[in-house]
């Protein structure tokens, strides 16, 4: 079962339509395995990424870089995943 | 394993197992009004099944709803469930959503992508797309929402099997796809097409792979403005609505793009809770309330596609 330990969903604000097209060529760098959970589209709208425990100092660096404000959404996905899990066999039982 | 639709726990996600043992509880309770039927089998085989509510009647006026066709959604198959439990229990109980009920039928397909679904349980939560292969890649997966047969491969999905937008090879590869889009044909009578996504608390409607409003678009946004207000007057969640294009992004082959141009005009997308606290990952407290206000909009189109008969 693939482990989501460390990864985390960062929520990128781009404040314009040249911002937005460097979220784009984030998005086409293939080995830092981004999953976009919303993608980049309108300046504005939030633009929401799940990032690999590997991946994470060399994206915020790139943001930090570019000057792309972003929060973290979700600390650790796979905490929130075990709390899932833990619901789900809670109420089996 | 539930022994019938009243034991059964809607307020936690269920496996593919336990929401296909669900369809054969709520028939076998109410074998005049719910049906299973198999609309095809799925890449790795697996039976497609949509729930068919019916008081009657010969290929009557239908409203199709389905949920779960990014797999990841989970709330959306959870919500699916408790649709299903409601359709039945308010049969007969609540006098509006009787009426719909005496002049058409609901088709409910809760587990649109049932490999993907199987997926996100034994290996990657976080699965969006089918598990069809695709020649000389190894990524695994369409992504079914972009596969359908409207403004395919224009921009707003990829071409890039690693990609979660692939479109695929062609129009309706995915066979997921490929089912509803022979079941549609083939019923010919569906006036209402609602397909329901998650995250971001958004009601859409055509186009998402151009610009040009769908011909109906002022009455599409006014029963998308009055669906909203229903939504929003039981606990106060925020929806926005518009076309998919002008609210969210440019997204070609979608499914609702394709409805409409087949000549369904109450073709909608909502994008359920929340809009980024916990996105894919909604705590499964949430799923009760979240298809209790959903049901409230889909009440609200459902009675609007009744009254304007077209």
């Amino acid at each position: 079962k693939e482990d989501f330990v460390g990864h985390q969903v960062l929520r990128i604000s781009a404040a314009d339509e040249a911002q937005v097209q460097m979220v784009k060529e984030l998005e086409d760098l293939e080995h830092l395995q981004l999953d976009f959970w919303r993608g980049p589209a309108q300046p504005g709208s939030p633009i929401d990424v799940r990032v690999p425990f590997p991946s994470i100092q060399a994206v915020k660096v790139f943001l930090e870089a570019r000057g792309l404000r972003y929060t973290i959404m979700i600390e650790d996905v796979q905490s929130l995943l075990d709390d899932e899990q833990e619901q789900m066999f809670a109420s089996r039982s | 394993r539930a022994r019938s639709t009243n034991t059964f726990n809607y307020a936690t996600y269920h496996t593919l197992e336990e929401i296909y043992d669900f369809m054969d509880l709520l028939a076998a309770e109410h074998p005049q009004l719910v049906s299973k039927l198999q609309i095809g089998s799925s890449y790795e085989g697996r039976p497609i099944y949509v729930l068919k509510f019916s008081t009657g009647g010969n290929n009557r006026p239908a409203i199709w709803i389905d949920t779960g066709i990014h797999s990841r959604e989970w709330v959306t198959q959870a919500s699916g469930v408790w649709f299903a439990k409601k359709i039945a229990q308010d049969y007969g109980q609540d006098p509006a959503f009787t009426a719909i009920l005496d002049n058409m039928d609901i088709f409910l397909e809760i587990v649109t992508n049932p490999d993907g679904f199987a997926f996100t349980h034994s290996k990657n939560r976080m699965w969006r797309k089918t598990r069809s292969l695709t020649s000389g890649s190894t990524c695994i997966g369409v992504d079914p929402n972009r596969n359908w047969d409207a403004g395919f491969g224009k921009a707003g999905s990829s071409s890039n099997p690693c990609s979660e937008t692939y479109r695929g090879k062609f129009a309706n590869s995915e066979v997921e796809v490929k089912s509803i889009v022979d079941f549609v044909k083939e019923h010919g009578n569906i006036k209402a097409f609602i397909s329901i996504h998650s995250y971001s608390q958004l009601l859409l409607y055509p186009f998402g792979y151009k610009r040009e409003s769908p011909a109906d678009k002022d009455e599409l946004d006014q029963v998308a403005k009055s669906a909203v207000e229903a939504l929003t007057s039981l606990y106060g969640t925020k929806f926005k609505y518009g076309s998919i294009i002008t609210t969210i992004y440019q997204a070609s082959g979608g499914t609702i793009d394709w409805t409409y141009d087949q000549g369904i005009k109450y073709s909608f997308t909502f994008e359920l809770r929340d809009t980024g606290r916990y996105g894919f990952l909604l705590p499964a407290s949430q799923i009760i309330p979240t298809a209790q206000e959903t049901w409230l909009a889909l009440l609200t189109i459902m009675e609007h596609t009744l009254n304007h008969p077209y």
